[in-house]
């Protein structure tokens, strides 16, 4: 029932596919019950937004925008040489563009706020890194970010010291404390058999990570597998079958509008959209409610190519699509009726030793690590959520390891896939791998790691120095993940999706925006410029006041008597103001002045004090010049003095 | 001016190091960091650009401006890695490189 004038929202087929039912992110249903992200505030972090296009404009946060490039409030994009920085524009886009404006398209949440930090486009630090991840973190709920190291394959990198401080700081006091939502793109290294446990963005257990499928629901050539991965949403594929429509930038080659947008930079902020609709109608979902949300309504559909298996705990995750499709009509409705996971408690095994050898394929190293009930009483964990491994290990050729975690269930993760481009030295030094894979499955028991080199070195080169193991989970118990499975079944008929019902919602902390007042460098250079003015003008006049006075001190009237003052009230007054005040009209003009008032002039004395003298003949020339163009006749300094200035 | 107004997001170029401090306790925490993060930058011969970000006792130096020498560059970042690796009241330090970072 929903129609939009938008002219390409018909072509917008992640949205509403007519030509292939079902293959869309089921989002109609909820729009038809006005959920569209109403107040939340979505901030795409990347190479800025040009929120000036019709189409982001009415949505536009300022409030939640900054440019940390150019170190202003701003974040438009820069055009470049390759016409590159449409990018953020078009994440916008899919987030939050305006719905019946007879422009372009449509945006998943379209009733949501959309801000831009624009970081990408300059150089760029670990503190600039670390000021993204909570620039207005109490106004910005969702952090959208398409991007991440180098997907070629042979890059292992992350966030560093900094960038995971923010991150945990923005998931504890973002967001009045409920916590930001981090989304990001799994990462476009497919070809390169590249996976996204090499990222540290991916495989944070502080970030949601958003894989992408094509129109078919298969996995794109670009795209990377991942033990990591939560789900997966739709994107561009191959040539044969389309891309994301989306709002695009008007600078340069750009005209507002694009069919083109594709990688896993499309999935992420669609992702980041469907989120946003979930805090509309629960918006004290803590940043583990939305992860565990989607790990239990994520669906797992047909595709031969995916090793789906399922958990101890039910649920359904294969390395190339993690827990499966997003349906935005499953997540909001689960988000209705949902209610807070407990704390989340960890568990961290000791440093492991071993110094022992990696052999060859098809042999293997296994490492064992029992974790008793013991050792999880003092934290009370029962159910696992993230699991991670961190591990050293050298070797001459990096891509040649591969590792395997098996939790105590028996459930195998992939987390370090072999890598034919990576021809590292350097092996792994303290590198933290995790999966997901066994997500509300038991926590207690053997943890197996077994490492196998998959090289064609003819000498076993590689040697596992040491591993920790490390257990995200909380209190639930089997029992209770179960019991919640069926309540959100329970909920997917839409019957609660309606305002009358309401489950409570804390307000969350009040939690100040630490960097106090900024002075934008605009503004600061303003001050220092008006500063600049009034130093000189008080200057200039101060010099200005000393030489007249100095002229008066040697006028010859002054020099035989007293100065011959206009009569004015005996009030004393400080010397200096004399002159301020002294009117430069003469006293015909002044007479007449006074005529014009009735009143006889009471005196004929010269109302001009007769200091127009040379030096002060020069203030008569000032105020005439001040005056402007109507110059005069050039005063005769000895006659007629009051014929002067007026 | 422009480079150090407020906390900071970049600094100005030159070598910069992110710095985290141990926190003291009691009142006016951010003051006395501050005021400390000041002395500390100081004796590393650097500048306290600010605090980074929303990250209480984070700072980050960096150097003073004007154009040097390489040689004189590198003697100065070897004796800023010295004292902040000395300091007592630093935590943790590192000198902050470009981060290659791609769109996906």
């Amino acid at each position: 029932s929903i129609h939009f004038n938008d002219p390409k929202f018909p072509q917008q087929w992640h949205l509403n596919n007519r030509r292939s039912p079902g293959r869309d992110i089921n989002v109609t249903g909820v729009w038809e019950r006005n959920v569209t992200g109403r107040g939340v505030t979505v901030v795409v972090v990347d190479d800025g937004v040009e929120h000036t296009i019709q189409d982001i404009a009415p949505n536009y946060c300022p409030e939640g925008s900054y440019d940390l490039n150019s170190n202003d409030p701003d974040p438009m994009p820069h055009p470049d040489t390759e016409n590159g920085n449409h990018h953020g524009t078009r994440c916008a886009g899919e987030i939050a563009a305006v719905p019946n404006n007879s422009f372009c398209a449509v945006g998943v949440a379209y009733g949501s706020r959309i801000a831009g930090i624009r970081v990408l486009d300059g150089p760029l630090t670990d503190s600039m890194e670390a000021v993204a991840f909570n620039k207005h973190y109490q106004i910005n709920d969702i952090y959208s970010c398409s991007w991440g190291p180098d997907d070629d394959g042979k890059t292992v990198d992350g966030p560093h010291q900094l960038g995971k401080a923010a991150l945990q700081h923005g998931v504890m006091a973002g967001r009045q404390g409920f916590g930001s939502i981090f989304v990001v793109a799994s990462g476009n290294g497919g070809q390169h058999n590249d996976n996204c446990n090499y990222d540290g963005y991916a495989n944070s257990i502080y970030t949601v990570t958003i894989g992408a499928v094509d129109e078919e629901g298969r996995m794109p050539f670009y795209a990377e597998e991942c033990a990591s991965m939560l789900a997966v949403t739709f994107s561009g594929g191959d040539k044969m079958l389309r891309s994301i429509v989306t709002t695009d930038w008007d600078l340069q080659k750009g005209t507002g509008c694009t069919e083109g947008h594709t990688g896993t930079s499309a999935a992420a902020p669609l992702a980041a959209g469907m989120i946003a609709l979930m805090l509309q109608v629960r918006p004290c979902l803590t940043w583990r409610d939305v992860q565990h949300i989607i790990v239990f309504t994520a669906t797992q559909y047909e595709d031969r190519r995916a090793d789906w298996l399922t958990n101890e705990a039910g649920f359904s995750h294969s390395h190339q699509h993690g827990f499966g499709l997003l349906n935005a009509w499953r997540l909001v409705n689960a988000a209705k009726i949902w209610t807070s996971v407990p704390y989340l408690a960890s568990y961290v095994s000791p440093v492991l030793k071993e110094n022992k050898a990696i052999p060859q394929s098809p042999r293997s190293l296994e490492v064992l690590w029992n974790v008793s009930r013991m050792d999880l009483d003092m934290s009370g964990l029962k159910t696992l959520e993230h699991v991670a491994v961190t591990v050293s290990i050298s070797h001459p050729r990096r891509g040649s390891l591969e590792l395997t975690l098996f939790c105590p269930s028996g459930m195998m993760s992939l987390i370090g896939a072999p890598r034919s481009m990576d021809s590292d030295p350097n092996g792994f030094n303290d590198w933290t791998f995790s999966t997901v894979r066994c997500w509300g499955e038991r926590a207690r028991g053997i943890y197996r790691l077994v490492v196998r080199d998959v090289g064609d070195e003819p000498l076993q080169v590689g040697v596992l120095q040491r591993w920790q193991l490390t257990l995200y989970g909380s209190v639930w118990s089997p029992i209770d993940i179960r019991d919640r499975q069926r309540l959100l079944e329970g909920a997917m008929s839409g019957k609660y999706l309606h305002d009358g019902f309401a489950l409570p919602c804390p307000p969350g902390l009040k939690i100040p925006e630490e960097d106090g007042y900024v002075l934008t460098p605009n503004t600061l250079k303003m001050l220092v410029l008006v500063g600049c003015f009034t130093v000189f003008w008080t200057v200039y006049y101060m010099l200005e006041l000393y030489l007249s006075q100095r002229n008066m001190a040697s006028s010859p009237g002054c020099r035989s008597g007293p100065c011959h003052w206009p009569p004015q009230s005996r009030r004393p007054r400080e010397e200096g103001t004399e002159l301020e005040s002294v009117p430069l009209c003469n006293s015909k003009a002044a007479d007449s002045t006074e005529m014009e008032n009735g009143g006889p002039s009471r005196t004929s004395e010269r109302r001009t004090p007769d200091l127009l003298h040379e030096g002060d003949w020069s203030l008569a020339q000032n105020k005439r010049a001040l005056d402007g163009p109507h110059q005069h006749p050039p005063p005769d300094l000895l006659q007629g003095k009051e014929d002067q200035i007026c | 001016l422009a480079e150090t107004s407020g906390p900071v997001t970049q600094s100005s170029g030159g070598l910069s190091w992110a710095v985290h401090l141990h926190s003291p306790e009691g009142e006016w925490e951010e003051e006395n960091l501050a005021r400390q993060a000041n002395a500390v930058a100081q004796a590393a011969g650097l500048v306290n650009a600010g605090r980074i970000g929303e990250l209480q006792g984070h700072f980050l130096f960096v150097q003073p401006a004007g154009h040097r020498e390489a040689a004189e560059a590198e003697a100065m970042r070897q004796q800023a890695e010295a004292v902040l690796a000395e300091h007592a009241a630093v935590r943790w330090h590192s000198e902050q490189r470009l981060l290659k970072r791609a769109k996906r």
